[in-house]
């Protein structure tokens, strides 16, 4: 299974396109942060799919967003 | 509130529906 690129996403529907980025991007999450894995996933994929393909590529900017989330949903669980 | 589901949880395997309008 090598790396996603925007070429394969573009064969795909919008609603495809995002879960292709999700089922990448879970384990990814969950390996930060195991017990939000979902909530966060779903979170990130609000963002642009050129900005979640870089997240695939760039562990820092990953957890970058990662954390970002968390913060949100803590802020919004309030 | 409407609020109180966001946000949608992502689940492998399972078809995305969680934002339907982007």
């Amino acid at each position: 299974q090598g790396p996603l690129t925007a070429t394969m996403l573009s064969s795909a529907s919008p609603e495809e396109q995002k879960e292709m980025l999700g089922e990448r991007l879970f384990p990814l999450v969950r390996s930060i942060q195991p017990t939000k894995a979902s909530k966060i996933t779903g979170m990130l994929l609000e963002l642009d799919n050129s900005e979640l393909l870089h997240m695939l590529e760039s562990p820092e900017s990953l957890r970058s967003m990662v954390d970002e989330a968390i913060g949100v949903l803590q802020a919004h669980q309030a | 509130s409407s609020s109180v589901n966001w946000p949608p949880e992502f689940r492998p395997g399972e078809p995305w529906k969680g934002y339907p309008n982007i």
